[in-house]
């Protein structure tokens, strides 16, 4: 039961020794830490209420309660750790459809987590949307950061607008915002960054937390005009299963805006791999 | 039909497509359009790359593959081949490190640029991949290994299956350590 520890260069991470989840994260340049749970959650596709018929669609999301389910069994993970000259890798199994690899690579600043969902299951004939979240202890006041198109990064305040009196009907998709490339929370010290490696929803729902919609199945047409649920089956007729990755990065706040914006250069243009038979005489 | 990406890139910029908002079958034929497209931009670039790889001219240029399922360690040609080369291109302007990882079945070698075996990592592919690649191959490994590419450049690493002897000891089996 004791915590694992995985480290490089940069990052230290720390596992607890009974849940096998992400327990904390140290910046090992300045020596700071934060405490982090990250695990997957899900929330109830709403098919309409007595408040309103919207149902949530390949337009809307629309939870029906308001608090996500852990998908975190409550016992284990059944951590993996596997350590290499080039990584240090976790593997974690979160449900028998949901499971996760988190890296440290030699000299590289980020952890990445790979997580791979699906299919997502429907049986119980309810819609699910499922998150990531990570849960911090940074003091970030009702503020996140999120991209707009990979360029501009806006400041979101929770239940906010600058522009106009904010009515919240929708608590919590009232307060998802497009993340392009990248969405941050951020104390008066340390940062931490979420790089996406696709266009995703998220949100801080509470202080020192961040939140992003990895995939989702839902059961009901939102009738805003595709006229069918969001319930792509697959090759396979049982449901999409989708693989992707987040690059987390935690730094001090003046060391932040560098790490993100040269991995997000490196992440939107990565190399590109070939393979040949032929083996040069050069060789 | 070297603009054929870009047409159906074209057709992909309808805000439903964008936002996933699109029928189903919609969809599928977009995702059809991207396939074709794509498949001729892998035949342009590997006529590129075999052009410019080529040493010389008096031989036929080499043939480049891509290995599409990368992500769910799946590629043909890393598997079934004892001998090949990865070619990796860096399109930023900037000299990149990164870590190239491929499907195996087992140990090879790796050739950096410079002639030097480079330092890999074998390990097991995770259970998670094992599963979601479900009949698209069976590669029980995966390799890794850094890459250290030019600004706009490529770099050919080599790769030779290894079995015993001096190449083996150059690879660094990983350690696993199941916890639960």
């Amino acid at each position: 039961n004791a915590d694992t520890t995985i480290e490089n260069q940069f990052l230290s991470l720390t596992f607890d020794g009974s849940t096998g989840l992400l327990k904390s994260m140290t910046d090992k340049k300045s020596q700071k830490s934060t405490s982090v749970r990250q695990s997957f959650y899900w929330y109830t596709s709403s098919m309409g209420d007595l408040k309103s018929s919207q149902k949530s669609g390949a337009y809307i999301f629309r939870p029906l309660i308001q608090t996500p389910t852990d998908l975190f069994n409550g016992t284990s993970v059944g951590l993996t750790v596997i350590k290499g000259p080039v990584a240090t890798e976790v593997r974690q199994q979160f449900q028998p459809w949901l499971s996760q690899v988190i890296r440290l690579y030699n000299n590289r600043e980020f952890a990445e987590f790979e997580w791979t969902v699906g299919p997502i299951p429907i049986k119980d004939r309810v819609g699910k949307e499922i998150i990531t979240r990570f849960d911090t202890d940074l003091q970030t006041n009702s503020t996140f950061y999120t991209d707009a198109n990979g360029r501009q990064i806006l400041q979101r305040i929770r239940d906010h607008r600058f522009d106009w009196q904010y009515n919240n009907t929708e608590p919590v998709s009232g307060n998802y915002y497009p993340i392009n490339s990248r969405a941050f929370i951020t104390d008066d010290k340390m940062q931490m960054t979420v790089m996406t490696d696709r266009s995703q929803g998220g949100s801080s729902m509470k202080d020192g937390s961040l939140e992003i919609m990895i995939h989702r199945r839902t059961l009901g047409d939102d009738h805003r005009g595709v006229g069918e649920p969001l319930n792509e089956t697959g090759q396979f007729g049982d449901g999409l299963i989708v693989r992707g990755q987040h690059f987390v990065l935690f730094t001090s706040v003046d060391k932040a805006a560098a790490a993100h914006r040269l991995l997000g250069e490196e992440l939107y243009m990565a190399p590109s791999l070939s393979f040949s038979q032929w083996v040069p005489d050069w060789a | 039909n070297s603009n054929i990406l870009r047409k159906f890139m074209g057709v992909a910029q309808h805000h439903d497509a964008v936002s996933g908002t699109e029928k189903q079958n919609v969809s599928d034929d977009y995702a059809e359009r991207l396939s074709i497209g794509r498949a001729e931009c892998k035949e342009l670039v590997s006529d590129v790359l075999g052009k410019l790889v080529q040493k010389n001219s008096s031989v036929p240029s080499p043939q480049f593959v891509f290995c599409d399922y990368l992500n769910i360690s799946v590629c043909p040609l890393t598997v079934n081949n004892k001998q090949f080369t990865i070619t990796a291109y860096n399109p930023i302007a900037r000299q990149v490190t990164t870590v190239v990882r491929i499907p195996v079945t087992s140990n090879y070698s790796i050739t950096g640029p410079s002639g030097k075996p480079v330092t890999t990592q074998l390990q097991d592919v995770s259970e998670g991949t094992k599963q979601v690649r479900r009949n698209r191959g069976s590669a029980p490994k995966e390799l890794l290994f850094q890459v250290t590419l030019p600004p706009l450049g490529f770099q050919t690493y080599i790769a030779e299956a290894s079995q015993g002897g001096v190449k083996a000891r150059r690879h660094s089996q990983s350690q696993t350590e199941a916890f639960k």
